[in-house]
Parts: C-alpha cells; structure tokens; sequence
C-alpha cells in the first residue's frame, strides 16, 4: 500500500492511497484503502491514510477516529493518531500517516516498520523505515 | 503553520535485517517521491494535485505494494484498489477490483469528479477506465516474477502452518516475514 497526505499554507487538505491488497487474498477481496473513513479520509481538520491489515483497520475505522478524537475531544493530531495506532487496532496491524489543517504532520504504527516520509514549510523532513 | 506533506509506501513486518539491496531502493525511491510533493507545494498546486501526483510515482515504482509492484491474489491476479479525497469539500472517489489500470489513484480522482458516484469496482471500474481514456495496460505488466514468487512463499508459507498445525492466533495473525523481507501486509 502506498499513500500521501499534504495540506497547502492556506489550510487546505487531501488524502490519497492505493494498493495492491494483501498477497495471497481472496479474488473480490476488499481491504480498507477505497472505504472511506477506514484507509483514507479527509475533512477541513486532517487528511489521514493508514497501511497494515485492511480487516483490523475497516474494523475500527480507523481514519475516520483520527479526525473524530480531533472533532469531538480536541485532541491534537499526533494524540489523535497515536490513540488510534495504540488503543484501536491490535498490535502489528496498522501505520498512519496524517497532517493537519495548522501544518503538522505525524507517522504512527504499530507494525515493526514502515516506509514513510515527510517534510514541512519550516524545513523538517524525515524518511524512515523503523 | 504553512505547508506540509506525509507519504508512507506500506507497513508491516518490516525485518530490521531487511537487506540493503532491498532497503536503499526503497529509501531513495521515497526521497524522490517526496521531492515531488514539496516542489508541486511550493509551486501552489493543490493538496488534491500533490497527492495524487506523489501517489502515481509510488504506483509507477515496482518496489511498492500498489500499481506497478501489486501483489498476487490466491488466483495469481491482480486487484488493485484506490481512494482520494478533498478535505473541504469531502468530495471523494475510490476503486477496486482494477487489473489492466496503470494509476488507479488517477481512476478515482475521475469517478470523484466525473460522476455522481464514489466508488465504482470490477468491470464497471474498468469500463469507465476505458471511456475516460486513462492508461490501460496488459494485466500481464502487473504480473512480474517476484510477484509470483512472493504469492508462492505465501502459499507455502500458509501450507507449513497447517502441516505444524499450530493454532494461529486470532488477534495476532502470524505475519509471515518471507526470505526476501517484505512484508505481506498491504
């Protein structure tokens, strides 16, 4: 699976993911990346796309609850993402990738790796597999 | 805050003893994609754009599980499925079950702004492919030899697991990590 978040200086935000499925599924096997509010999901607070087990992430919805801890408990993005990896999807299932509309950005999972890498407007950026 | 981007290429059992002709690729090929993203930013193309542009590239890039470097299904096919959305507008597109579609990140952005749908899937997926004129390709092009080598350690692998019967877990699925350190999740 692969993905991108990005959100522009004016707050604007979008999230894309694509993927292949898991090898070895069943043919007309659906994971979580095209439901929207389980892989992908964007709304004027976060963009976010998840990677790991597509069952354990559609399961707990797990995009949408980014952006509904963010709504509904004020949660930061990275508390908001990283109660999501931590409590909602069982260990070695699921990785995060998220912005948020104030320009931050956050990488959570809880599998042993995950490809990933990031960059904001004041100069930061990260490329990372562990 | 200004602008910012994230992209990830997939996560999973990701062996710290990942080989380094398998890492560097990988490593160099998410620079690369996130030098694209950060250049369309500052060239104030859209989050919509940027995304489905850095997500291309990683489809194009055969070491990643999507487009290009899709895995097998247990039939030895391939199923790709995409999704993108637009923050404001909650305007959104998805597809499934596409095999001859080179970007079907591209397919989705098209059912999101072309129809009055949000997820199309199988053969009407890829008849719309084919009446947007997006780039179709033989399913073959998707069906590499480490594909197919991959699904067959995958089969093995689930094969060894029924000969030593041992219990799989059910909240701990046994990520099997294959000889060549990918991982098998999406």
């Amino acid at each position: 699976t692969v993905g991108c978040v990005a959100v522009d200086s004016e707050g604007n935000l979008a999230a894309a993911t694509s993927t292949g499925g898991l090898v070895n599924k069943m043919v007309g096997r659906i994971g979580d990346t095209p439901i929207i509010g389980s892989g992908t999901y964007a709304n004027n607070l976060c963009a976010v796309s998840a990677t790991g087990k597509g069952e354990a992430i559609i399961r707990a919805t797990a995009a949408r609850d980014v952006a509904a801890l963010m709504e509904y408990k004020g949660l930061s993005l990275e508390e908001a993402a990283a109660y999501v990896v931590e409590k909602c999807v069982p260990k070695g299932n699921v990785g995060i990738i998220a912005v948020s509309a104030t320009g931050e950005v956050t990488m959570p999972f809880n599998t042993t790796g995950m490809f990933r890498a990031c960059a904001t407007e004041d100069g930061s950026s990260e490329v990372g597999i562990w | 805050m200004g602008w910012a981007i994230a992209l990830h290429g997939g996560a999973g059992d990701i062996p710290l003893s990942l080989p380094l002709e398998r890492r560097e690729p990988r490593e160099a090929a998410l620079r690369y994609c996130l030098e694209i993203g950060v250049s369309a930013l500052k060239a104030n193309r859209s989050p919509l754009d940027v995304v489905e542009l850095v997500v291309c590239e990683l489809e194009n890039n055969p070491h990643f599980n999507a487009g290009r470097g899709s895995v097998l299904t247990n039939k030895g096919t391939v199923e790709m499925e995409a999704c993108i959305m637009d923050g404001n507008t909650k305007n959104c597109g998805a597809v499934s079950g596409v095999s001859t579609v080179a970007n079907a990140i591209s397919l989705a952005r098209l059912v999101m702004e072309k129809t009055p749908h949000i997820y199309l899937a199988f053969d009407g997926a890829e008849a719309f492919a084919r009446e947007q004129g997006v780039k179709m390709v033989d399913e073959n092009h998707f069906i590499t030899p480490e594909n197919i080598e991959r699904l067959k350690q995958a089969k093995e692998a689930n094969r060894v697991q029924i000969d030593y019967t041992q219990p799989i877990q059910k909240d701990s699925p046994d990520e099997t990590v294959l000889a060549n350190g990918d991982s098998q999740l999406g």
